[in-house]
């Protein structure tokens, strides 16, 4: 791999070399032809990802000359009104369609007259390029090229100028097209190669998330255009592509990109969507990823919290029944998990709400009856989930007296082994000594004891 | 000044497009 | 019978007649006069005495339209033969120039240099003497124009191999013009075999002879990849390919019933072992006029 790097990038520099000779003499078709040597060395199929980025970045610090070139002579008046087609006529396909952007990036840089059609035109070409490592590359090219050239306004100015709907278009389409060409990545090559392909895919995974990244950066796509266009077709693709390394990698990304806002307005589709993925999915941290952030968004100054008509709890509530019910496979110890992230959600978003404390409790155990747990082994995962989630109310109330107020607490006591018992009692009176809390009623001595009945016992 | 004539594209289901090579 | 002379043809509008170029028969480029159907010609041809004085049997110029196979080089089809008489015979003391002209020549057919057959037109002057004639030759180049044919319809078919490899291609048009583009698309019904990737070629299929003697030469002008990669079902894969970029000629049906050339695309696929499944299918191309 490193000889067939170093040979390939040693082509590149003696092409681009001879490109900006020519383009410094003014001969541009020649440089253009140096150009088109120089991409050539993109059509190999031999190197590795790791290794065809690095040639992909040295070719595209290259191109960056080209096209600074090319948007100088525009500015001097030189008109190149033939350069579209002129590279067009490039044989090879690769080469011609990263000279085609390249072009069509001036074109878009020093008049907006076509601009909308020169768009469409670049990302609908890229459809020739079927191979899913030259095509990813090739696509992150064009979106890379196009970052600050996208129209962002919500109705078209100049004739062709294009509105916020084009950049949207654009986005969306090469998102999905990459998405296709990075899923079909787990079909090339021997099922013994799996688990490498599988690596090579997680070191590409940045390419297709930049799409959503481009989105989330265009001014014009407010939360209706997010509800109704992007996050729908977005998800579309997520859900229907049906591989586990994209799902994961894509609602998490989505996650971290989109606004808070915008999460709060469409939480009803994404938890849904969750409720589609594949199996082999960790759907419990995709959903512990956006809780956590929304607790954050909750609890910061500089944000209008949480709309009192949003009713959050709820919403994530019925929708983590929902995905609990629709994933029967979900391992014990994650449906557990997903409680523990709902209390968290409830003490930070409405810490007021006792009651919502109480009713993931009762929910936690209806799920052990339902999957007729009787004792949880100590040390298991769901044991360590289960004492976690326990321990939340009595380090956010330090006053065992609410405690008592959580009428399904008691309860889940009963699911653990001794040990686990013993500490989660112990626990309780270690925070009741440390907080000095007053028990001063008989009620609350019975509810204390019958708690830290295993110690008494 | 520049030519952008493509014929219209048939939409690809999204089921094909994510199938697995046959 | 007095020394020699050099003849020299001048046309009228040499200044501003538009010059076009047609490759040799060694593959070089020339660059002649250029002329369409119908148009005259007319000039001068100046005859410069070497001696003294030359004694001629007569001066005439010709302008003819010929068809050379390369196979039987001795017989030149002539399809177009006109002459004037410039100077009856008798005895040039002096160099002089005569003017000339051929008014409303029929050019039926374009100029063509193929791989075994040429098409041309030249003036041809010629000092007849009692040993060995003097004459000089100048060619000069036809192109036949076309205006947009009536019917064009697009090329669209569905082909395949069964259970293996179905498309469906489509290109704009049945018949381009020169600086035409070739808008069309494929698209993939079945793939089940492991695609490298799909080119399109321009052949040119030259003709000559007839019969049992029929003799066809197939270049590929060009070689134009239309994509990289494996598609799955339902992918759509877009072409546009730019005719300017090639030198290419209209199509030429049974020119006077001694040769044709025509066109056809050539839709290759190749797999990952180099076999190659391919769709050949005849395209028109005709020379429009320029603006």
């Amino acid at each position: 791999q490193e000889k067939l790097l170093d040979d390939a990038m040693k082509e590149v520099k003696k092409q681009s070399f001879q490109m900006k000779r020519c383009l410094d003499k003014a001969k541009l078709m020649d440089g253009l032809k140096h150009a088109s040597n120089m991409l050539g060395e993109l059509r190999t199929s031999m190197l590795s990802p790791k290794c065809y980025y690095e040639l992909y970045m040295s070719v595209c610090d290259e191109l960056r000359y080209l096209e600074q070139h090319l948007c100088d002579e525009f500015t001097k008046g030189h008109k190149m009104t033939d350069l579209y087609e002129l590279v067009q006529y490039a044989g090879n396909i690769v080469p011609r369609l990263y000279l085609l952007i390249t072009v069509g990036i001036v074109y878009i840089k020093s008049s907006s007259t076509s601009k909308k059609d020169i768009l469409k035109d670049l990302v609908e070409m890229c459809r020739g390029v079927q191979h899913p490592l030259r095509g990813l590359f090739l696509r992150n090219y064009l979106l890379q090229g196009t970052r600050n050239t996208l129209p962002d306004v919500a109705e078209e100015g100049e004739e062709g100028s294009g509105c916020i709907t084009d950049a949207m278009d654009f986005i969306l389409l090469n998102f999905s097209e990459m998405n296709k060409l990075w899923v079909r990545m787990q079909h090339q090559g021997h099922t013994r190669e799996r688990e490498k392909r599988e690596k090579e895919r997680m070191e590409l995974r940045i390419l297709v998330g930049t799409n959503l990244v481009r989105l989330s950066q265009l001014e014009c796509v407010d939360v209706e255009r997010y509800k109704k266009r992007v996050l729908p077709e977005v998800l579309e693709q997520v859900v229907s592509c049906k591989d586990y390394i994209a799902q994961e990698y894509l609602m998490e990304c989505i996650i971290q990109v989109f606004p808070d806002e915008f999460h709060l307005q469409t939480l009803h589709s994404f938890l849904k969507a969750c409720a589609d993925l594949n199996s082999n999915v960790n759907v419990k941290n995709i959903i512990i990823a956006l809780i956590d952030r929304l607790a954050l968004y909750a609890s910061r100054d500089d944000t209008t919290g949480i709309p009192s008509d949003l009713k959050l709890f709820d919403i994530f509530s019925e929708q983590v029944a929902a995905v609990v019910k629709a994933r029967s496979d979900m391992p014990v110890e994650d449906v557990v998990a997903l409680q523990v992230s709902l209390i968290n959600l409830a003490l930070k978003c409405y810490p007021e709400r006792v009651d919502y404390i109480d009713k993931v409790l009762k929910n936690t155990n209806e799920i052990f009856q339902k999957m007729s747990v009787e004792k949880l082994k100590s040390n298991s995962p769901v044991c360590k989930e289960l004492t976690r989630m326990l321990k939340i109310p009595i380090d956010t109330y330090n006053n065992i007296l609410t405690v008592l107020e959580l009428k399904s607490y008691g309860g889940l006591f009963e699911f653990l082994d001794y040990e686990p018992r013993k500490a989660i009692s112990m626990y309780i009176i270690n925070n009741a000594l440390d907080h000095n809390t007053m028990v001063v009623n008989q009620e609350a001595v019975d509810g204390i004891l019958g708690l830290v009945s295993t110690l008494v016992k | 000044e520049t030519d952008t004539r493509r014929l219209n594209v048939k939409k690809q289901t999204l089921d094909d497009a994510y199938a697995a090579p046959a | 019978f007095g020394g020699g002379a050099e003849i020299d043809i001048v046309l009228d509008d040499a200044a501003s007649r538009k010059q076009a170029e047609i490759k040799t028969e060694d593959g070089k480029k020339e660059k002649l006069f250029l002329f369409y159907d119908g148009e005259s010609i007319s000039g001068k041809v100046n005859v410069t005495l070497k001696g003294k004085r030359l004694e001629h049997q007569g001066i005439r110029i010709e302008f003819v339209g010929q068809i050379e196979l390369y196979y039987d080089r001795g017989n030149h089809h002539e399809f177009t033969s006109l002459v004037k008489e410039l100077a009856r015979p008798g005895e040039l003391a002096n160099s002089i120039s005569y003017l000339f002209e051929f008014q409303n020549v029929e050019k039926p057919y374009e100029s063509y240099t193929g791989a075994n057959v040429k098409l041309r037109y030249y003036l041809k002057v010629t000092i007849t003497k009692r040993l060995t004639d003097t004459t000089k030759e100048m060619d000069i180049l036809v192109h036949t124009l076309s205006h947009y044919p009536e019917v064009n319809s697009s090329i669209k078919m569905e082909v395949g191999i069964e259970d293996c490899l179905h498309i469906e291609f489509e290109y704009n048009k049945s018949k381009y013009h020169l600086k035409d583009v070739i808008v069309g698309k494929i698209y993939f019904l079945l793939v089940r075999i492991k695609i490298k990737h799909m080119e399109l070629a321009i052949i040119k299929r030259e003709t000559t002879g007839s019969g049992p003697n029929t003799f066809n030469e197939n270049e590929t002008l060009a070689k134009y990849e239309i994509m990289d990669g494996a598609p799955v079902r339902g992918e759509s894969i877009p072409i546009r390919l730019f005719l300017s970029g090639y030198e290419l000629t209209p199509t030429m049906r049974d020119i006077n019933k001694k040769f044709s050339v025509r066109y056809y695309l050539n839709l290759v696929l190749v797999d990952e072992e180099e076999r190659r499944y391919f769709k050949q299918q005849e395209i028109v191309l005709w020379r429009k006029p320029d603006k």
